[in-house]
C-alpha cells in the first residue's frame, strides 16, 4: 500500500 | 419498529457478498426514505455506500430512525440460507438487540426465520460532497470485472485514462506491462454491451487493483458499472441496482 492515500483525507467527517 | 420486505431477496444476498470481504462490520441505517450503509474498509482507503430506497421494497415501514450494527460475515452466513428466489423480510423492534430475517419460497411452502444478534459499532460517517466529475464512463460490469482481474495478474496498480472516444486501463509489473482500451460504443441492439463516455476534461488517475477487484464482486447486481473520475479525487465505482438503489465504492487515488 505504499503511496496509498486515505479516503478520509478527501471527505470530511459528518 | 422496522419492517421491510424485498420480493427479490437475491438482491440482498448479492449486496452482502459484494461488500463482506471489504468491510468487517457496519451499521445499517434505516429511516423513512430507505435502508442504507456507509463504511470504510479497515485500511481506510476505500468507502462503501449502499442505499436501497423505501419504494424499492414491496413493503417498508420504519417508525423511528434506527441504526443496526452487524458483522458482515455473520449476515452473509444467514443470507446464504435464503433461496435465490425467496422473498426476504427484515424485522427489528425499535430497541431490539436482534434483527429477524424471514425467507419465503416462491410458492410459500417453506418459511424460515433467522435472528441475528446486533452489535454496537463505532463508525465515522463521512460527508460525500456532490461533485461534477471530469469524466464519467459506463462500461459493462462483466467487462470491468475481467479487465481488473486480468491486469492484477501483471501489476498492482492501474492507470485509468479517459479521452473523448475511449477509456484505457494500463498497468506494469515485474513480468511486463499491459493496457486494455475500451472504445465508446453506444450499442442500440445490445444496450447491455454498450460503453459510454461523458467527458468534460481528459483525466488519468492511478488506483490499487486490489480494491477494484474487490469492488467488482458487485458485478451480479447490475449489467453496467459507472466510473466517475476527477483529477486528484477518489474514483466512484457505482453499481445501479435496477428499481431499488445503488451500491457505490469510493477509492482514494495513489
Amino acid at each position: 500500500l505504499a503511496g496509498q492515500r486515505s479516503i478520509a483525507a478527501f471527505f470530511s467527517a459528518k | 419498529m422496522f419492517e421491510a420486505r424485498l420480493a427479490q431477496g437475491a438482491l440482498l444476498k448479492k449486496v452482502v457478498e459484494a461488500i463482506k470481504d471489504l468491510i468487517e462490520d457496519a451499521n445499517f441505517d434505516c429511516n423513512n426514505s430507505g435502508f442504507s450503509l456507509q463504511a470504510m474498509d479497515s485500511s481506510h482507503v476505500s468507502l462503501v455506500a449502499l442505499s436501497l430506497r423505501a419504494d424499492g421494497f414491496e413493503h417498508y415501514r420504519c417508525d423511528r430512525n434506527i441504526s443496526m450494527g452487524m458483522k458482515l460475515a455473520n449476515l452473509s452466513k444467514i443470507l446464504k440460507c435464503a433461496g435465490n428466489d425467496d422473498a426476504i423480510t427484515m424485522k427489528s423492534e425499535d430497541n431490539g438487540d436482534t434483527i429477524t430475517f424471514m425467507f419465503e419460497s416462491p410458492n410459500q411452502e417453506r418459511l424460515s426465520e433467522f435472528d441475528l444478534k446486533l452489535m454496537d459499532i463505532d463508525s465515522e460517517h463521512l460527508g460525500i460532497p456532490e461533485a461534477e466529475y471530469d469524466a464519467t464512463v459506463k462500461v459493462p460490469s462483466s467487462e470491468f470485472q475481467r479487465i481488473v482481474k486480468d491486469l492484477a495478474s501483471i501489476g498492482d496498480t492501474v492507470e485509468i485514462s479517459v479521452t473523448k472516444d475511449a477509456v484505457k486501463f494500463s498497468t506494469s509489473g515485474d513480468i511486463g506491462s499491459a493496457n486494455i482500451m475500451c472504445r465508446q460504443n453506444k450499442s442500440v441492439d445490445k444496450p447491455e454491451e454498450s460503453t459510454e463516455i461523458d467527458i468534460n476534461e481528459p483525466v488519468a488517475l492511478t488506483f490499487a487493483l486490489r480494491y477494484l477487484n474487490s469492488f467488482a464482486k458487485a458485478t451480479p447486481l447490475s449489467p453496467h458499472v459507472v466510473l466517475k473520475l476527477s483529477k486528484d479525487l477518489p474514483v466512484v465505482v457505482e453499481y445501479h441496482i435496477p428499481d431499488v438503489g445503488r451500491l457505490g465504492f469510493y477509492l482514494a487515488p495513489k
